[in-house]
C-alpha cells in the first residue's frame, strides 16, 4: 500500500520557502 | 495542454498530479519574488514572511490562466487537463470554484503579461505583514509597485480610468480566496 505525506497547502509553501531560503544561505 | 484525461488515472493519481504541481509554481514564485526591484534589500527575515503569506496568492493569479470558463476544464502545470465534474468527486469543488470565479474576474480585465506580473509583485508585498520586522521598508516598497503599476495601466489604456481601481479590488478577493482555502490538504506519495 501507499503511504502519503499529508499536509495544507499553507504548511507547503512554507516548507518549500524555508528549504529555499535554508540552502542559498 | 494535453488531452482530457479519463479513467486511466485513479482519483488517487490525479491527487498527487495537483500536490504536485504546487512544488514547482512555489519555487517559482520565490525566484520571481528576488527580481522584484528592492525585495532581496529588505532582511531575509522579511522576505520569508510575506513569501510565506502571499505565495498562495501569487499562485492564484499564476493559475488563473489554467482555467478555461468556456469549457469549463482545469490544466495542472504538469500538462494533465481535467474536467471540473471530474475534479469535484475528488473534494476540490469549493477550492476550484472560487478559482474559477476569480480567474473570469481576473481574466475580464485583459491584462497584458507585464502587467499581469506587475500586479503579481503587488499581491506579494502586500501580503499580511504579522511577523514583519521592519514594516516601513515593506510600505515603501508596495507604495512604488504601485505607483508603477498605475503608471504602466494608465499610460497604456488613457480612456479605461475604472480598470487600475478594479484591479486592486482583487487583492481582497486574493486575501478572502487565502484564508478560506490556504489550509486544504495536499497528498504526496512517500515511496
Amino acid at each position: 500500500p501507499k503511504t502519503h505525506r499529508v499536509m495544507t497547502l499553507a504548511d507547503h509553501i512554507s516548507h518549500i520557502i524555508t528549504q529555499d531560503f535554508a540552502r542559498n544561505q | 495542454a494535453c488531452p482530457v484525461s479519463g479513467a486511466e488515472r485513479t482519483s488517487q493519481e490525479i491527487w498527487e498530479s495537483f500536490s504536485q504541481c504546487f512544488t514547482p509554481a512555489v519555487k517559482e514564485v520565490v525566484e520571481f519574488a528576488k527580481g522584484i526591484p528592492g525585495f532581496q534589500g529588505l532582511s531575509q527575515q522579511d522576505q520569508v514572511m510575506l513569501l510565506k503569506s502571499g505565495t498562495f496568492q501569487v499562485l492564484m493569479v499564476r493559475f488563473c490562466t489554467l482555467f478555461n470558463a468556456g469549457e469549463r476544464t482545469v490544466t495542472f502545470l504538469n500538462g494533465q487537463t481535467y474536467p471540473l465534474s471530474t475534479l469535484r468527486a475528488l473534494g476540490m469543488g469549493s477550492l476550484l470554484d472560487a478559482m474559477f470565479e476569480f480567474s473570469e474576474k481576473l481574466g475580464s480585465l485583459g491584462l497584458e503579461p507585464d502587467e499581469m506580473a506587475l500586479f503579481m509583485a503587488v499581491v506579494l508585498v502586500s501580503a499580511d505583514r504579522s511577523g514583519i520586522s521592519d514594516m516601513w521598508a515593506v510600505e515603501q516598497l508596495q507604495e512604488g509597485l504601485i505607483r508603477a503599476l498605475r503608471s504602466l495601466i494608465t499610460r497604456r489604456r488613457p480612456d479605461d480610468t475604472a480598470l487600475f481601481p478594479k484591479l486592486l479590488l482583487r487583492l481582497p478577493d486574493l486575501r478572502t480566496l487565502n484564508n478560506l482555502h490556504s489550509d486544504k490538504l495536499l497528498a504526496f506519495r512517500i515511496d
